[in-house]
């Protein structure tokens, strides 16, 4: 009755952007604040 | 609404699959302890930031059930937003019946089309799920679909394979070295407190006290503000987080202090090499908030550590790997 779900590495989000040449556009217009995901309320403002 | 700003998956690597629907639809999602929601593309976003992707058609599953509610996510400048909907999402064989999730149907940006994965399949508490919608989990509880109230989480080290999410067990090949529990100080996100972070010998933050999330979505370790800037001047280490690999062995271990505990980190743990070249696995999380000193431990701790995430007792158990 135990579910494993194996997980496969693969390639970042960051490292496909970078492959494409689209990494320093994106982050120009996403500046990347990781705190935003727990605290968002804060990061809006 | 729901709100899950992407932009914090931009270096999470470990992808599962799950199905939706009758009969079954695929989808590649990162199984996330720091968030609550389920949310997956649909047949209703038609913008190429799409085309990429698995979507959920809900026409082609006999088990949909629709709702008029709307959810938004939010990533950075951008945003997706969509609609709630019902049906039976199976994880590994556990198939949960009448599970809430997000169906994306627009998709304004662009970036998402290089996205490697297709969703989020949040494992943090329901308290912090957006539009109070139950998380996989809870509902796996409620259905009684496993023999105990909780999961756990392996990242193998450097191979594309061997990791997994076990749910309802614990793999005890993977705790020969004692398990150490550790209660929740919130039931949030799965959050812990710490008593001192050490590097080498000497201390780096956390001086009284701290909060820290044990966090599958996050990647790096997330450290305050202060304390990268101390890290990186203590290693030496440039602005940009670049290092020489030659130098990993000799760096000094990071340590985290947690209810009498020690767990450590070796420079060989810290450190990511990519390509040949090394790059420090600590980002900054910013100046610290009114909620106070928060620190993330994202897969470069748990890749070190078997993580039990165990919800019958609210702790977080976790076991040296090596």
């Amino acid at each position: 009755a135990v579910h494993r779900v194996p997980l496969k590495k693969g390639k970042t989000l960051r490292k496909q952007l970078k492959d494409h040449g689209l990494l320093e556009d994106f982050l120009k217009k996403h500046p990347y604040n990781p705190a935003s995901k727990y605290n968002p309320v804060l990061s809006a403002s | 609404a729901s709100s899950e700003p992407m932009e914090n998956y931009m270096d999470t690597s470990y992808y599962g699959t799950i199905s939706i629907g009758t009969p079954a639809q695929d989808f590649t999602v990162i199984f996330d302890t720091g968030s609550s929601n389920l949310w997956v593309p649909s047949v209703y976003c038609t913008s190429s930031a799409c085309s990429n992707h698995k979507r959920f058609n809900p026409s082609e599953s006999s088990t949909y059930v629709g709702t008029n509610e709307t959810v938004y996510i939010a990533y950075g400048t951008g945003s997706m937003s969509g609609i709630l909907g019902y049906d039976t999402v199976t994880v590994s064989s556990i198939a949960v019946q009448n599970q809430i999730f997000g169906l994306s149907e627009t998709e304004p940006g662009s970036f998402f089309y290089y996205c490697p994965f297709d969703g989020i399949l949040g494992l943090a508490f329901p308290s912090i799920s957006s539009s109070g919608a139950t998380p996989v989990f809870d509902n796996m509880m409620d259905q009684d679909l496993v023999p105990l109230d909780l999961f756990s989480v392996y990242l193998s080290k450097n191979g594309e394979s061997g990791s997994f999410v076990l749910f309802g067990g614990i793999d005890s090949s993977y705790t020969t070295n004692g398990i150490y529990w550790i209660p929740l100080s919130a039931e949030t996100y799965w959050q812990i407190t710490m008593d001192k972070v050490t590097l080498g010998e000497k201390s780096v933050g956390c001086y009284l006290t701290c909060q820290a999330i044990v966090d599958t979505g996050t990647s790096l370790l997330a450290v305050p503000q202060g304390t990268y800037d101390r890290i990186i001047r203590d290693l030496g280490v440039n602005s940009d987080g670049e290092i020489s690999c030659d130098d990993i062995s000799s760096l000094p271990d990071i340590t985290f202090h947690i209810h009498d505990h020690t767990f450590s980190l070796s420079g060989s743990a810290y450190v990511l090499e990519e390509d040949g070249s090394c790059s420090l696995g600590i980002q900054s999380l910013g100046t610290p908030t009114e909620l106070g000193e928060q620190w993330i431990l994202g897969d470069v701790f748990i890749r070190e550590y078997y993580v039990i995430f165990d919800r019958s007792n609210n702790k977080v158990g976790l076991s040296p790997l090596s």
